[in-house]
Order: structure tokens, then C-alpha cells, then sequence
């Protein structure tokens, strides 16, 4: 007879953490770091303070050329998390901060506890937390994961003065990785991190000895991204459903104004008498073949403003280029930022650079991937830029020679939810909105390098006379 | 302030549903039928019955070419739910009775209900199920499923007579699909279905009126797969600690006996010996660092036999070419089956078949892939086999000319754990010992090609004089 179990949340990504990101101890150490990072950069924009973020790796026992265990230490001067939260916030699966529609890094709330997971499971150790949102308190925990229950077990909390009011969180504990393998990539995910994000300071303090100082070249953080409201585009029944069990208006035209991003009466009205349903309904009388008619509704009604990206916190043409500029000093670079556009109800802006010759020397395309503001280093073979960068440009029509010239192509997409295909955040959804902007976007820059190549060629001609 | 919240996981994977391959619905009308199809699979084998399955798929309303709503029905004559599991197998995400060691289709405990969640979100519909495990009762259930708590909601239950003790499952609910643009899809599914399970037989109704039949080749089941014990190297600390939290073992020696897959009294205590670990010390008063260094000396204990494979149950070299050769109607089919291996402590079993000319046309490899006898029909870039294939083998060696030669290359991979890199089992990860099994089983295969594609120039040239 078959035997039923149910399983926590934390023992599926348990035992699917390659699913996370976790799949081996180089990776592991990889996806720990990033984890970390992604995490204390939304802590700081989320008060709108500078990034500074220490973090150091130290190896601790067995081969340095191998697995072996490493003490991960991480400070940063955000937001903090307040005494209760923190042990739920790092030794509970699915729970967070960031499941909201706004921009940020992070989105499934698993990420820090899936380090924190992995370190437990291959060094039985516990995890430290020290945080403080700036009050009179400053809370030290130390916890470990039920990983079978999906809850923390605290096993010491102290609480210290703060007489220097200090805001920030730090997460210290030991791990098994292997630096060997994976510090390539450790590294040039944080020089990337440093290329989009050129108001933060990075300090990392590696197993070798070696310090890596990203200083900030920008000293003002740029509008913060806002929390929007969704779109109807974007609804489906089970939205509908919660909206309608917890609203408090009591018409169909104040439910359809007060829920929805850039609803207002007139278009509120237009949009009902289209869907033929009356305006004075109370909404927590919709019949159930009503809500589906609504959806219907509202993903076909033409009437709708489309999704509004002042909500966005994208780089910036200036930004993205002098962070192209410091970090691969080409002899040419180009860059542009597409008008807002949207993908099921949710806004998006994609920002795309090109780079030539100087510092980059690798003939052909290297594609650097960035999504809010994150570097994604693996899989690019299944994301759409790759798709557009390799599939659906004919580099030649730009007089791009691919076994000779050295081009480097930058896309960076923000969004209030980014389509990834995986747990791990290593690639995109070809969704077709998305690929539409990212081929443009890519034409455009492609252009001006045409441009750049043919004058460059023109003025070597005149050289030789 | 941030606002914190837990999520469930159907809320999670409700939000994240593209992550589990419900991305549109035409994608999401291929998920459906591929997880039900699984489902009714795994249950006639976990009883040893032939397959027989039939599923109806029916256009309800909206456009033929667009997206609209279809009533789906799926009937098998499998095990069965016992009356009391079935609101949970259908109404609970990580609910499920595959969570075990054993070579399975189903792994992750969601997939049947992430379909029935989709449904639910696109037409509001509760989903109905009859099955009867061959006892004195049917139970009939209508229910939907509270996302925000991840449990089923009763509608309505009835238990009739099973006068007949019939015994099977019957599922049916409607959902938002697209048929137009997944019928190529959902069809080529069910082809490879039928290739690699040649005793099930497969009936298919669909919207336009068609009916696919796959007829069984095959008469009898293979042998069962087998659940097993782990192996050692595949431990971690909260595998021993649970092993710990409940075993019935009162020393280290019955410990590692009892627990582990082919250890035996002799291993053990070369084993625990060179852990330096006493054999008579209660496994439940092994210190924190001592679990550490069993689990180290686990993974690197060279004593222990490697995984037997016999648990698996793969397709064997005779049914693999019949059902090439059935499917394809290629001029050459070669097959093999490589010797068991094993990563992380998980047997595996790859078996290789290529084929050439015949009913292939498509000049050029094209790959097939299964993995626990599913066929894998999306982001084959990302798959390793697709690496080994492309980008490992040297095809000129083979006398095989890319543009000319049409050839088919069929890799099944089964295991009692697969390592998909996704929730939706779109591919396979590049793990270093099934790459290697993958690339000598291509090798071998693609060398008797050669011979037969020399042998059949040979005949050429001679016809010629
Ligand atoms: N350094 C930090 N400073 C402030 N809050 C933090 C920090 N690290 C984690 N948190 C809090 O803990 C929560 C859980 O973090 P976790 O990384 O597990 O998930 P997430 O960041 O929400 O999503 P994702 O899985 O995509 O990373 C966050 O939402 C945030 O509120
Ligand atoms: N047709 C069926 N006959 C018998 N049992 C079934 C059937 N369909 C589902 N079940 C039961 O319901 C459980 C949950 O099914 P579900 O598809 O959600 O998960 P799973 O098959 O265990 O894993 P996966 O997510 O990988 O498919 C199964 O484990 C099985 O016990
Ligand atoms: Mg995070
Ligand atoms: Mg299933």
C-alpha cells in the first residue's frame, strides 16, 4: 500500500536544493555569497542608505584545493530586521519581506535560509545573527534550522545596548565549499555587482589573504524603487478572490479605483459597462461565473492605461556606461535605456550596452546578463538575451567580424517580477514582450558600433595614404 | 517598516507557477496532460498492472485558436487512492506518496495538483475525482484547493458501491488552455510515451474529434522498481540525524547495518575503524562533531560496495530497439545499455539508442530524451545529454555528415533520484559520472553507425561497377 507523507517546505528545497542553486560544494559556496549580497543590498535601499557591505570567507579546515570548511561572515549597514523577525527571517523557508510588488533583488524568501541550510547540513553548526534596526537595541541570535518543521530552533538570544545606535545586520557561520573551484565566479559576481550598483562599497576579505576593495564611484542612491499596485492585465481568479475577501469597498466601480494601478472612475466605468456587469454590485456578491467573467474582462478590455514604470529604479544610461567603463575599459561603448514596457500586467525596463576592443579582447560576443541588479553568471545559454544576442542577430549587417572583433554585450532588465525559469535565478523566460525590448534594445547599440567600426576603419584607410 | 509574511507552498508555487511549467496556457495545457499521464503510469506499476489509459480532452468554449477553456478527464486502471488520501494528493502541494528511494516518475509531490490549480485559477471550477483501490467502496470527491493554506476544500463526497471492484482513478476538470498551439506538443508527449512504456496502452480524445490510439507491443510488465536503502555516499548530517532521531539500533555497527544500502557486519567495522568510531557506542549518544566526521568518513570511505542497481527498472536493450524501430521506422537502430553506475550514492542506469535514415528525414542529430521513461521535450540546450551530443562528440569521426545524414540519438537515464535542474523536469544537470555514462553510451552506439553507414558505401560503390 502506498504510504502518504507530507513534506515541510524546507525539506523540499532539502532535498532539491540543486533546484536552489546548491548542488555542489564550488556552487554552494557561490549561490551562499550572492545569497548574502542580493540580501544586504535590498536592505539598504530599502532606507535609501549607501551600500557598505563587508564580507569575509575564511577557510577553516581541510584542502585548500578542494572541499573543505569555510566561516562565511557578512556586515551591512541596512535596514537591519527587527529582534522578533530575525529568527524566522533566516531558519524559516518561504517567509519574508519581499513578497510585495515592488523591485527587488530578492522575491522567493528562501535565499539567505537556503545558505544557512546548506551550512548546517554539511558542518552541524549553528548561525549568528546580530542585527539592530537602529534602536535602542541591538539582538544576537544563534539558531539552527528544523529543517523537517521549516522553523528556527533558537538555541541562545542575547539582547545588547545600542548607545551608538548602529542599523545593520550581521550573519556569521561555517559552511562547506570550495573556494579552489569557485572563486573565479565569486569574484566576478562581485565585480559585476560593483559595474550596476556604483553607489555601493564591497570589501571582500577572501580564504587567500587577498582583499577586494569595490570602491563606490557614485555618492547619491538613485530614486528607491516603489510598491505598486497590480495591474488588470496581470489578475487571475485567485487575485480577484483575495481582493474581493478583503476589500473594503462596497461597489464594483471603488473596487475596480482602489485595487488597480492606474484605474480611475472614468476608465472604472467604461471597463464595467463593457464586461456588462453593474457598477453598483457589491463585490463580496460576485457569483462565481461572475469572477470569471471579470477576469475574462480585464485581460481583454483595450481601455486600460498600460502599466506605469515610475515604480522602477533602473541604472540609467549615465550609470550603466561609466560602470561599463571602469570595469571592462573598452575603446567604444554605447549605451541605451528602452521606454517602459510590460509583460502580463507587470511594467518592466530593459537597458542595454555595447562595448568594443580596449580592455575586452575575447574575439566574438561576451554577454553580461543583469536582472534588478543582480549579475547572473550561469546558464546563459537559456536566457532570452542569449537567445537575442546569438539567435536573432546578424552581427555581420553591423560589420561585426565574430572571429575577430572583441564585443561585449550588456542587457539589464528591472521589473516588479522577473520571469525566471529557475529557483536559482540563473536565467530568464523568453517571455515575448521581454525578447521584443532586448532585440531592440540590442539593434539600437549595434548600430552606433556599426558607426564606430566603419569610422574607425575609414580613418586606418587614411592612415595608409 | 518591512512587512514580513510566510507564504504556503501552493501559494508559493502559485506565484512561481512557470517555474513549475505553467507559464501560458498552451504550455500549461502540456504540463497538465504530461503530469496526469505520469501519475496514472506510476500507479499501474506500483501494482505490477498493465497500463491502460484513456484521456479526453474537450474544447468547452472560446476561440479553437486561441486560448479558451477545455474540459480535461484522465482515467486509469491503476492502484487507486484510498478514500481518505484523495483530498490531500489533489488539494496539497509536497503531499504525495513518491517521496521514497525508489525509481518513480513523480519526485516532487506537486505536479497533479499544480494542475488542477491552474484550472482552478483560470475558470473557477472544482475539480472531480473517482477512484476505488479495489475494495468494497469508490470514493467520489468534488473539491477546490485554498492556495493561501494549501489544503483541499471539500465540495461535496460520495461513496458508492463498487460492486465490481473496479480499482483506478478517473480525474476531470476544466482549464484554461490552448490547443492550437500545444496540440504538436501534447501529441509528440504521448508518441515518446508510448516508445519508452511499450506495454501501456494509451487512448487519446482530442478537441478536434481525433482519436490517437497507441496500442501495447508488449504483454507483460518489466520488473518493478525497488525502493532501497541510501548509500553512504550520498549522507549529510540531517540524514543521519533523522536515521539517529529513529532508529531502533542500539550500537554504531547495527546502526550502519541496518540503515545502509550494502553494508554489511564486515564493511562496517573496517569502516568504523578507520572513522576512528566506536562500534559498540549508541548511535543516539554520537556527539555534534562526531556526526560530522561520520558523514565525512562516509563520503570518503573507499570500502564500501558501490550502488546495486537492481532496484531500477530499465527499459533493456530488446524493448528500447522495438520501440525505435516502432516510433521512427528508421533503415539502422543500434542499442545499449551501459553497466549500473551511481553519483552521490544514487544508482543510475543510461541506455543509448541511435538510429539512421528510414522514416528520420531531418538531416542533422535529433534528440531524444527520457528520463524514468518520461520523455523531456522542452529546453533540450540546457539538457545534458544535449551537451554530450553537440558538444562532446566529433560526429566526423563516425563517418556521419551533419548536413546529409539524418540520425536520431534516443538517451533514457533511469534512477531513484533524477537531478532535474527545474521543478517542471524540463532537463537534466551536467553531473560528471552521468555525463560520462551518457558520452561512452553515445560512443558505443555511434560506432556500430559508422560501421553500418561504411558497409552501406561499400554496397554502393559495388553496385556502380
Ligand atoms: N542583511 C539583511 N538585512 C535585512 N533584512 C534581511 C537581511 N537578510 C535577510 N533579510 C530578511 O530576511 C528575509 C528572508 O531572506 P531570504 O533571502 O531567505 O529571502 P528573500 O530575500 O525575501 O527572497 P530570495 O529567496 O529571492 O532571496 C528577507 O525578505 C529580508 O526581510
Ligand atoms: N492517477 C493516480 N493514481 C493513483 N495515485 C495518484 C494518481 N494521481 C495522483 N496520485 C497520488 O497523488 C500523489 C500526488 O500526486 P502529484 O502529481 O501531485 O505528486 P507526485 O506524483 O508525487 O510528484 P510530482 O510532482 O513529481 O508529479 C501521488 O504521489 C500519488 O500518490
Ligand atoms: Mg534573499
Ligand atoms: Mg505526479
Amino acid at each position: 500500500m502506498s504510504k502518504f507523507e507530507e513534506i515541510s517546505p524546507a525539506d523540499f528545497f532539502y532535498r532539491n536544493r540543486d533546484i536552489a542553486g546548491f548542488s555542489n560544494p564550488a556552487r554552494a559556496l557561490y549561490s551562499t555569497i550572492r545569497e548574502l549580497v542580493e540580501n544586504s543590498l535590498d536592505a539598504c535601499e530599502s532606507i535609501g542608505v549607501l551600500p557598505d557591505i563587508y564580507i569575509s570567507l575564511r577557510h577553516v579546515k581541510g584542502p585548500v584545493d578542494g572541499t573543505a570548511v569555510y566561516r562565511v561572515k557578512i556586515l551591512d549597514n541596512g535596514s537591519g530586521i527587527p529582534g522578533s523577525k530575525i529568527p524566522l527571517a533566516f531558519g524559516k523557508v518561504l517567509y519574508g519581506s519581499k513578497y510585495r510588488l515592488k523591485q527587488t533583488r530578492g522575491t522567493f524568501g528562501l535565499g539567505g535560509t537556503m545558505a544557512i541550510l546548506y551550512g548546517q547540513i554539511t558542518t552541524n553548526k549553528a548561525v549568528r545573527v546580530v542585527s539592530s534596526t537602529g534602536g535602542a537595541s541591538m539582538y544576537e541570535y544563534e539558531l539552527t534550522i528544523d529543517i523537517r518543521r521549516n522553523r528556527p530552533r533558537v538555541i541562545r538570544r542575547r539582547v545588547h545596548k545600542n548607545p551608538n545606535g548602529w542599523r545593520g545586520t550581521l550573519v556569521e557561520f561555517y559552511t562547506e565549499g570550495d573556494y579552489f573551484r569557485s572563486s573565479f565566479r565569486i569574484v566576478e559576481y562581485l565585480k559585476q555587482t560593483a559595474m550596476v550598483n556604483p553607489y555601493a562599497e564591497i570589501v571582500f576579505a577572501d580564504p587567500r589573504g587577498r582583499l577586494y576593495v569595490f570602491e563606490r564611484c557614485v555618492y547619491e542612491m538613485p530614486p528607491p524603487p516603489k510598491e505598486t499596485l497590480p495591474h488588470p492585465y496581470g489578475v487571475d481568479v485567485e487575485t480577484i478572490q483575495r481582493l474581493i475577501a478583503h476589500t473594503e469597498t462596497k461597489t464594483l466601480l471603488d473596487f475596480m479605483t482602489k485595487h488597480f494601478h492606474r484605474v480611475g472612475k472614468a476608465i472604472a466605468s467604461k471597463f464595467l459597462e463593457a464586461a456588462g456587469l453593474n457598477p453598483k454590485l457589491n463585490p463580496k456578491r460576485l457569483g462565481r461565473e461572475d469572477v470569471v467573467k471579470l477576469v475574462h474582462h480585464m485581460k481583454s478590455f483595450k481601455g486600460f492605461l498600460p502599466p506605469d514604470a515610475s515604480c522602477l529604479s533602473p541604472l540609467g544610461e549615465e550609470l550603466l556606461k561609466a560602470g561599463i567603463e571602469k570595469e571592462l575599459k573598452p575603446e567604444f561603448v554605447a549605451v541605451t535605456q528602452r521606454k517602459p514596457s510590460s509583460y502580463s500586467g507587470y511594467p518592466f525596463i530593459v537597458e542595454v550596452g555595447i562595448a568594443y576592443g580596449g580592455g575586452i579582447t575575447k574575439p566574438g560576443i561576451t554577454l553580461y546578463r543583469f536582472s534588478n541588479k543582480i549579475p547572473l553568471l550561469y546558464d546563459e545559454a537559456s536566457d532570452v538575451s542569449w537567445k537575442v544576442v546569438n539567435q536573432m542577430i546578424d552581427w555581420s549587417r553591423y560589420k561585426v567580424n565574430l572571429n575577430v572583433d572583441p564585443v561585449a554585450v550588456i542587457v539589464h532588465i528591472c521589473s516588479t517580477r522577473i520571469p525566471y525559469k529557475t529557483v536559482g535565478k540563473e536565467f530568464i523566460a523568453d517571455r515575448p514582450e521581454i525578447e521584443r525590448e532586448v532585440l531592440n534594445g540590442v539593434r539600437t547599440v549595434a548600430r552606433r558600433l556599426m558607426l564606430h567600426l566603419s569610422r574607425k576603419k575609414r580613418i586606418q584607410r587614411e592612415k595608409k595614404r
